[in-house]
């Protein structure tokens, strides 16, 4: 829908608002490595949609382990925004993943990177591409 | 900032990128003018202007509104999630997810609706991909991959226009200053 004004936006369309495609990621909070979780290839297919499960299978053949590769993604994403870097599915986490977003990956083909963040360091993109962040 | 891979760019010598709208769309004037205030804010700080055209197939850049599958391989999933995508250069190829609503002007932080996205926001950052850039984890760059609903960002940060004038250089016109760099090219790689 296309609103060309926020005044035209009708009263009922405001009440009867529906979730967000991703709120449902929110029960996964404190999922952490070496459990299965019912429904967290669903979480694994966000995450290797967005570039942070390199080489992975298709998206249909994802289990839901929370296994040593899910928790390196879970990782990555949060030194690319710049959160605490837990390795668990800890509630800053996943309030950041369920936020609309774009659909272009951080992570494209391995190739290139969202730094990590705050803190000096280098992300490698197929040695064509290496930047150095520093704090200020 | 980054780049994509090879940092994909428009050709050397590109000074001006005609966009067109989804025909079918039906767009009016007040929606054609929000993305032409997002194209603007980038052309204060490059070399590069754009221009509208009538002519849709040739345009370099195509401008839509789709829902779900659309046709190329990145399908919509409704409310929120994904709000749009764009393709890096030279594709041209800027999707909304049509399912989102869409506020085209005024404070769309003052909306009741929970669900409300600010078009021009969104249409800032996908042309930034349009143009080369990647996301940024600068939380208050333009290219920072998240936005929440009722939420407006359409100012270009310093990360943005460092980003940007590294690909096409400075528009001589811009007295902005971008000097304080928050990131640094490792000059060990000759970047």
């Amino acid at each position: 829908r296309l609103f060309p004004n926020v005044s035209s936006i009708p009263t009922w369309i405001s009440k009867n608002a529906p979730p967000g495609a991703w709120d449902a990621y929110l029960n996964f909070t404190g999922c952490r490595q070496g459990e299965n979780y019912d429904g967290l290839s669903k979480l694994k297919t966000y995450f290797n949609q967005f570039g942070y499960i390199p080489n992975a299978p298709s998206s249909s053949n994802f289990t839901d382990d929370f296994d040593d590769a899910f928790e390196a993604a879970v990782r990555n994403y949060q030194k690319n925004f710049n959160l605490n870097v837990t390795g668990f599915l800890d509630n800053a986490t996943l309030n950041q993943v369920v936020k609309p977003r774009c659909g272009v990956a951080d992570i494209i083909n391995g190739t290139t990177s969202m730094n990590s963040g705050k803190t000096n360091s280098t992300a490698s993109s197929n040695n064509t591409l290496k930047f150095h962040t520093v704090s200020h | 900032y980054t780049f994509f891979s090879e940092m994909q760019r428009w050709p050397e010598g590109t000074q001006e990128l005609t966009y067109a709208f989804e025909p079918n769309n039906g767009l009016d004037d007040v929606v054609k003018g929000v993305f032409s205030n997002a194209f603007d804010r980038w052309s204060e700080v490059t070399t590069i202007t754009f221009r509208e055209t009538t002519s849709y197939e040739s345009a370099d850049i195509k401008i839509g509104f789709y829902s779900g599958d659309h046709g190329d391989g990145e399908p919509f999933d409704g409310v929120l999630g994904t709000l749009a995508h764009a393709f890096s250069p030279t594709n041209g190829r800027l999707h909304l997810d049509g399912a989102e609503d869409w506020v085209a002007t005024g404070d769309v932080t003052a909306s009741d609706l929970t669900t409300a996205v600010d078009l021009e926001s969104v249409a800032v950052h996908e042309i930034g991909h349009l143009l080369g850039l990647g996301h940024s984890s600068v939380e208050e760059a333009i290219m920072y991959p998240t936005i929440g609903a009722r939420t407006r960002k359409v100012e270009l940060a310093d990360d943005d226009i460092q980003g940007i004038q590294v690909l096409y250089g400075s528009n001589p016109n811009f007295t902005g200053s971008t000097t304080t760099s928050s990131r640094e090219n490792d000059s060990s790689n000759g970047f």
